[in-house]
């Protein structure tokens, strides 16, 4: 051990374990998490090449062999529970995005919170069985947050009840979604609904893409890969043409909005209900935010007290830079941030699970609070912790620039969570309508 | 606001829009007004944060309503008004955090570890502080002493969590097979570890790379 650090830590005047377990929400949750974390790194084929050396397509690979590596081990580890699997994966993978993570975040979820339970009984055990590799395509070439905007649509056929779903312009072809390129076989499309000659706003669809056997896209189906990105390099964001693709009626994801054979369009209680899934991950991203930032300041502080330079008296040694008052005015305040950030991200977690629990139950009172604050906290905190992590990467020097430090990596693939899922601006503009309202 | 301003009660996180709402219909002499903030006490801060809040909502209503009786429709006045609802959004964020992040405190039992994180509280609530410090002089929350007190708060808060700071990094318990880092090694040993990953590099397979018999070899009997 290093002997600054050691001395660091014999001087500290709190038992770091007591605080973890705070931060893990108590003792127990701690040891369970650590379980799973040894499970993970003593696991011989945890050990992989470094990603930083390899090609992207090489990456992409690694990274579709560790998700399907991950999941077997999760089977035969018998990993059920949503919060041991989040925990599992997130160790499984350390920095990296995985090959299936939409399949996981936004495709499941969107078909348990916009399923009926004959849809549920239809596509949630394909779904976790991997026969079904999902992805969840809502944005579009021209358009993003904006979701009125979006062109892709979805006309109702009641000759022979089917949808039939077209890109018609070029600005409309589907363009961002994870997984979409070449892992995926099915997808969610959001799409303008038409039926009896009426758009009925956006909705979401169960598109099948690719064929199940062979993998080849289906029939009006153009897909591929966006190419390289800022980071994500082993995600396959993809994207999707659609061209008079006919899928049957039940493909309508029909928990709340509905249409008859007929064609008669049954309203949903609230036209929120359709963007759940996204809600559901801005509540998430705002614990992402803490972890993400905690981690750049774990590595920036370590460092700092490693690392001697200049001189703060003349003619002695070098100090720790962890003593120069500019380095821990960088850092500190960052590291109080990642403090308040997880309080915040557990608070944005419980309160989602409590407003959608009323909502399940049928009310929908707490809707509005919650798409504001989501919304709100996700632009919020993802600002922060992007310009956080930045500052982390200043604060270690010439090193932090270097990919070993991971502090490139980290910001690369943390500093997308300012655009995905609502563009902060237009997050921070949503939660103004809702503040000028109330 | 709106709602609030009817004089309607509003509920979760906004609540404090009604209050501040049924705060200015009674009557009050500006000189009985209160000193608002105890810069070391980390619940007249939220008070503060909630006020500047308060005020920043209002301000963006005040300049969405002058937008509208300027311009030709609704949605061009909302772009006009959108720099102040986004500082109003920002406001209400930053509040709700303070909130969240000092009731946390009072989760916690173990004397030290409530000190530590005490400060910690304190020291993000007196940073927002000093970044936003127009916002709560314009609002009339903090005078310009104030300001000044804070940021010298904040430097002694620097010296006090210094002894903590990596105890404070060590408890979010990250394992190096997480961190991935070289520079954030539990151990330390930062620099063999450098030199040992830098071996790993692909251009460092072979003594010469090829791009110098090439390129470069060619190049030199050229010139």
């Amino acid at each position: 051990m290093n002997p600054d650090l050691r001395k660091e830590r014999d001087n500290a005047t709190f038992k770091t374990d007591l605080l973890t377990y705070i931060l893990d929400g108590g003792a127990e949750k701690t040891q369970r998490r650590r379980e799973i974390e040894s499970l993970v790194i003593s696991d011989p084929d945890f050990q992989h090449v470094d990603l930083n050396f390899l090609s992207r397509s090489e990456r992409y690979a690694a990274a579709v062999k560790r998700s399907a590596q991950m999941i077997v081990k999760m089977r035969e580890h018998g990993i059920s529970d949503p919060e041991e699997i989040y925990c599992y994966k997130r160790i499984w993978n350390g920095r990296e995005h995985e090959a299936l993570g939409l399949h996981y975040a936004m495709f499941l979820p969107t078909l348990q919170k916009l399923g009926d339970p004959a849809q549920q009984e239809k596509w949630i055990p394909p779904a976790k069985t991997f026969k079904v590799l999902g992805t969840y395509a809502q944005t579009e070439l021209g358009h993003g947050t904006h979701i009125r905007a979006l062109e892709t649509t979805a006309t109702y056929d009641p000759s022979t009840q089917e949808f039939v779903l077209n890109s018609p312009t070029v600005s409309s072809i589907k363009w961002w979604p994870g997984g979409l390129g070449k892992t995926s076989n099915h997808a969610i499309v959001l799409a303008q609904l038409y039926t009896q000659g009426h758009c009925h706003g956006l909705h979401a669809f169960i598109v099948p893409i690719r064929n199940m056997s062979t993998h080849e896209p289906l029939p009006g189906v153009v897909v591929g890969d966006i190419g390289p990105k800022f980071g994500f390099d082993e995600v396959d964001n993809g994207y999707l043409k659609l061209d008079n693709v006919r899928i049957p009626r039940e493909n309508m994801l029909m928990k709340y909005a509905k249409v008859e054979p007929d064609g008669t369009y049954v309203k949903p209680p609230s036209d929120k209900l359709t963007y759940g899934t996204m809600v559901f991950i801005r509540s998430m991203i705002v614990g992402e935010s803490a972890r993400a930032l905690a981690k750049a300041c774990t590595i920036a502080i370590r460092y700092s007290a490693v690392r001697r330079q200049s001189e703060l008296r003349p003619g002695e040694p070098e100090p720790q830079i962890l003593d120069y008052q500019t380095q821990q005015y960088k850092l500190f305040p960052l590291l109080a941030t990642a403090y308040a950030f997880h309080f915040v991200g557990q608070y944005m977690s419980q309160t989602y699970h409590r407003i959608t629990g009323d909502i399940d139950q049928g009310d929908f009172s707490q809707l509005p609070e919650l798409h504001a604050l989501s919304a709100g906290l996700k632009a919020f905190t993802t600002w922060a912790a992007s310009a956080g992590i930045e500052v982390c990467r200043m604060a270690c020097g010439g090193h932090g620039y270097s990919r070993c430090s991971s502090l490139p990596d980290i910001y690369v693939t943390f500093t997308p969570t300012c655009t995905y899922e609502g563009e902060n601006t237009v997050m921070m503009l949503q939660t103004a309508r809702y503040l000028v309202k109330s | 606001y709106t709602q609030a301003s009817a004089g309607e009660q509003v509920g979760g996180t906004v609540s404090y829009l009604s209050e501040m709402s049924q705060r200015r219909l009674q009557p009050q002499q500006v000189s009985s007004r209160p000193t608002v903030v105890n810069i070391s006490d980390l619940s007249s801060l939220v008070e503060a944060y909630k006020l500047r809040a308060a005020k920043l909502v209002e301000m963006a209503a005040r300049s969405l309503q002058g937008e509208l009786q300027r311009r030709k429709s609704k949605e061009e006045a909302w772009n006009g008004a959108a720099i102040d609802l986004v500082r109003a959004s920002d406001a209400h964020c930053h509040y709700v955090v303070v909130k969240l992040f000092t009731a946390k405190l009072g989760e916690v039992g173990d004397t030290a570890v409530h000190s530590v994180l005490g400060s910690l509280a304190l020291l993000y609530a007196l940073h927002g502080i000093t970044v936003h410090s127009g916002d709560f002089l314009q609002a009339g929350l903090l005078s310009v002493p104030q300001v000044a007190q804070a940021s010298q708060q904040v430097k002694e808060l620097l010296a006090q969590i210094r002894v903590n700071a990596v105890a404070l990094a060590d408890a979010f318990d990250y394992r190096d097979e997480m961190l991935n880092s070289v520079l954030g090694r539990y151990d330390g040993n930062v620099y063999e570890n450098m030199f040992e990953w830098a071996k790993k590099s692909p251009l460092n397979s072979e003594q010469v790379h090829e791009s110098y018999h090439k390129y470069l070899k060619p190049l030199h009997s050229k010139l």
